[in-house]
């Protein structure tokens, strides 16, 4: 699934 | 990936080398809050739970596995380390980390994007890493003692999230809907508790004096 574009940062 | 984003992520990795290297090179953890450290690991703990279930990218795993190991071993070593413990101030560094983790658990199963244990447990991590620094940040009015590794730490740890503010107007202005007011928030809250330890790091190192943090 996307990751949620947020989800992507660490 | 942008700019901000990547030099915000090289920072902080920055700060949690500097903080490894101090501690075992010199073999001691003078300085440094234990309760801070802690707080670190469960934010990670806490954040990075879909690290095997959801892959973004190498760089996002490494990174995640980088973050996952050094705080957890600095926790260990500020704790079972035979030398290392011997210089860990227990008596300065009393800031009960509980008043911390249960209003912002309380705080993420009210305000969240999504109710469900991930996010949650995603949108606690925020909130206790926007807290996490206040132990230290006590610890160092308290022990007046910052060593210069020690001031470096905390400031690679600000500038990060600094940083990430940035990366975080870059990508409203360059990403439709990239809205996360939660993210912001607690990201800003968290920059501008450093906002003080800024100004006198950068005035003592202006003024090229020894980091005194008023009383």
């Amino acid at each position: 699934q996307t990751t949620d574009s947020v989800k992507d940062e660490l | 990936m942008n700019i901000f984003r990547l030099s915000g992520d090289m920072t902080h990795l920055m700060s949690v080398i500097v903080l490894l290297l101090k501690i075992h090179t010199i073999k001691s953890c003078a300085g440094i809050s234990l309760k801070t450290q802690e707080l670190y690991a469960l934010v990670f703990a806490t954040r990075y739970l879909d690290i095997f279930t959801d892959f973004v990218s190498v760089y996002n795993t490494i990174m995640k596995l980088i973050f996952l190991a050094t705080s957890f071993s600095i926790v260990w070593y500020m704790r079972h380390h035979k030398i290392v413990r011997r210089s860990y101030d227990k008596e300065q560094d009393t800031f009960r980390h509980l008043f911390l983790i249960l209003p912002c658990l309380i705080l993420a199963l009210v305000v969240n994007e999504k109710f469900t244990f991930k996010e949650v447990m995603w949108t606690f991590s925020l909130y206790v890493e926007a807290v996490a620094i206040l132990p230290q940040l006590v610890l160092l009015q308290r022990t007046k003692n910052i060593d210069n590794l020690t001031g470096q730490y905390v400031f690679l740890l600000g500038a990060y999230r600094a940083l990430y503010i940035l990366n975080w107007i870059y990508r409203y202005l360059t990403e439709k809907h990239f809205v996360h007011w939660i993210t912001w928030i607690s990201g800003l809250v968290q920059t501008l508790l450093y906002a003080d330890f800024f100004y006198y790091y950068i005035n003592s190192w202006k003024n090229n004096v020894r980091l005194q943090l008023p009383a």
